[in-house]
């Protein structure tokens, strides 16, 4: 087979050009679906229908190649060395989770060969360790406050059980020690049994 | 400080604040967006009770209360900027939707967009004032996505110059606009316009529901709440049913189509104008999914920081959580993908900005492109992230079930952008139609342009050919 349009997994372009290479396939797969029903001299609107599988695929891949595109394009406005380094981290991530869950296309397409599938989830693994240290400052630069999130799991100061407790207590049906349900239903039972 | 959370910040490699001006589009922005911030943080009009403690008709009283406050407010602080709006109100809304956002987000801009400069003088500063409330009103009960389904009707009768709307089934029934039940006294109403005898589409018009005296409903119209939903429990999600009622004719939206006082129907420069409001608010959804998964990364991987689980190794502490391969696995590429999320919601904005003032310099020629754009990119985003949340929320465990850990309200508040403003399925369907018609011009030799250009290049095959 002609040599993988993926050279280097690590390559963030040659990644976004598989991703543009596959949504193309897949577009071309899609009409060439309809074209074939339509020679079984299906109408414009059955060919349509029974196409719908690889119109929908073709659709979803062609987003993904834009979304991965703009990924690559927004890391070249970055100035600053660090966040950089972390945005790249991200965006290869990002790229190669897709390439992972959609490997099927990738190979299909001729685009990764299998032993580099095997080292795509290796550098995955590598790239989870690599941006575990800054997983809590880049949810804390989306720069919630906690008014906005609105959660007692995701407060800034991560006092959690301490807060959890508190909302509970304040609960409406922990308004009374007793609910008037006990005086109404339980103890009439209990005292007829 | 929680040690752990303290631990983390440590351990960063960059600077957060960097990144947020980044994520803000600078340093200024980011001083604004934080000031904005404060204004409704310390605003004692904004504190209640926690919400999850009221009930339905609480949280609706409390909503309609909100969206007249942040109104009044907005003018007294002269915020004008629509995303400097945008944020006060989501904010002060706590990222939950309000009883009258679809007039904000739908009836004024369909009424900026579509109607004619008579119409703008008439009808704007009736909404500015507050006499009117409005909703936009095009799903019915049988019709969804297909709008081309709708059966609602707008009859034309040139001897009093009016259109007479009717609902002539039970499944023409208007169904789920926001704010339709109980708040709104017009709507935008998508009807089937007939004139002359003919049908020619769907067109918009203003219908008075409510007297603006009294807000009952008016003769001939029956409308209402729809009764509890998933979430969205601040809005009152409506029906309505008109009974052949008049409106002059100066109610039809005429910037583009027109119905001449004699009946004579003026076709529109192009049949997608009509849904350029929905271009609009699907462009806008990219950023919304931008913004739940984000919210939910953020609460899942600071818990996940916080949060001891089990032995990695025998005789040692509980690791945190977040040290666990599995959980990395699941988060992080969340996490990416949000970061994505947020520069595609960027890209969207943007480029709906730029091609919709072409379209208002009468340039047309990108409307089709963008409605393929934004109708693919909701979808792709919007069922990427409403998996994502929830995947987030049993990242947490059992108290990600728990409403204060605010993963339910995100999950139920986002969940309906999978099927509103256009079924995913049916949206990825457009994108197709685009798509195929690109790639049909690249083979018969055309050169294509924008977002779509890969096709010629990627392939040698698909370069033009001799037909």
């Amino acid at each position: 087979g002609s040599r993988p349009t993926v050279t280097n997994i690590n390559d963030l372009q040659s990644l976004v050009e598989a991703y543009k290479l596959r949504a193309t396939k897949l577009v071309e797969t899609a009409a060439k679906s309809l074209q074939t029903e339509l020679q079984r001299n299906k109408s414009q609107e059955d060919a349509w229908n029974n196409s719908s599988l690889e119109l929908i695929r073709a659709s979803d891949a062609h987003c993904h190649y834009v979304v991965v595109k703009l990924f690559a394009a927004k890391l070249s406005e970055i100035s600053h060395t660090a966040v950089y380094s972390v945005l790249s981290a991200l965006a290869l991530l990002y790229t190669l989770h897709g390439v992972a869950n959609n490997s099927g296309d990738f190979l299909q397409a001729g685009l990764l060969t299998v032993p580099q599938l095997a080292q795509v989830t290796q550098r995955i693994k590598a790239l989870m360790a690599e941006i575990r240290p800054n997983a809590v400052a880049l949810v804390d630069a989306f720069d919630y406050r906690d008014e906005m999130l609105s959660s007692v799991l995701g407060r800034y100061d991560g006092n959690v059980y301490e807060s959890m407790f508190e909302w509970a207590k304040s609960s409406p049906l922990n308004r009374t020690e007793v609910h008037e349900s006990y005086y109404k239903y339980m103890k009439p039972m209990q005292s007829k049994l | 400080m929680n040690p752990d959370l303290r631990k983390e910040r440590a351990n960063a490699t960059f600077e957060p604040e960097i990144l947020t001006n980044i994520l803000d589009g600078g340093a200024e922005k980011t001083r604004r967006r934080r000031e904005i911030e404060s204004l409704v943080i310390n605003d004692p009009d904004f504190q209640h009770e926690d919400l999850n403690f009221m009930s339905r008709s609480e949280r609706y009283d409390e909503s309609v209360k909100k969206s007249i406050q942040m109104f009044s407010k907005l003018r007294d602080y002269g915020i004008a900027d629509p995303e400097e709006i945008n944020l006060y109100k989501r904010l002060a809304r706590k990222g939950l939707p309000e009883s009258l956002g679809v007039h904000y987000s739908m009836f004024v801009p369909t009424l900026l967009s579509q109607c004619t400069p008579e119409q703008h003088d008439k009808w704007l500063p009736l909404c500015r004032s507050f006499k009117v409330f409005g909703t936009y009103a095009q799903t019915e009960l049988g019709h969804g996505t297909h709008i081309r389904g709708l059966e609602t009707t707008a009859t034309y009768d040139p001897s009093t110059q009016e259109f007479v709307l009717n609902s002539p089934t039970v499944t023409s029934i208007k169904w789920w606009p926001g704010g339709l039940g109980k708040t709104s006294n017009h709507a935008i109403v998508l009807a089937q316009l007939y004139t002359q005898g003919k049908c020619f589409g769907l067109h918009a018009f203003i219908v008075p529901i409510r007297c603006m005296k009294t807000h009952q409903p008016l003769p001939g119209v029956v409308v209402g709440d729809i009764g509890p939903k998933f979430g969205f429990e601040e809005v009152d999600n409506g029906y309505l049913k008109l009974d052949n009622i008049r409106i002059p004719r100066e109610n039809m939206l005429m910037k583009y189509a027109k119905v001449q006082p004699d009946g004579t129907y003026v076709k529109p420069p192009s049949d997608k104008l009509t849904y350029g409001t929905m271009v609009f608010i699907r462009a806008m959804i990219v950023g919304e999914s931008a913004i739940a998964l984000s919210k939910s990364c953020t609460i899942a991987i600071r818990y996940s920081a916080v949060r001891h689980q089990s032995e990695l190794r025998a005789g040692e502490p509980e690791p945190q959580i977040l040290d666990y391969q599995a959980q990395q696995h699941k988060l992080f590429p969340l996490l990416a993908t949000a970061y994505a999320f947020t520069f595609v919601g960027q890209y969207m904005k943007n480029t709906y900005n730029r091609i919709s003032g072409d379209i208002n310099q009468g340039d047309f020629s990108e409307l089709p492109e963008l409605h393929a754009l934004a109708a693919g990119l909701k979808a792709f985003t919007t069922w990427s992230t409403n998996a994502g949340v929830e995947v987030c929320r049993m990242a947490c465990g059992g108290h990600g079930y728990s409403r204060s850990s605010g993963l339910p309200d995100i999950y139920v508040t986002f969940t309906p952008m999978c099927t509103y403003e256009g079924e995913n399925t049916v949206m990825m369907l457009q994108t197709a139609r685009y798509l195929v018609k690109s790639y049909r011009q690249v083979r018969d030799g055309k050169k294509l342009s924008g977002i779509v250009s890969y096709l010629n290049d990627s392939h040698p095959r698909l370069q033009p050919q001799t037909t």
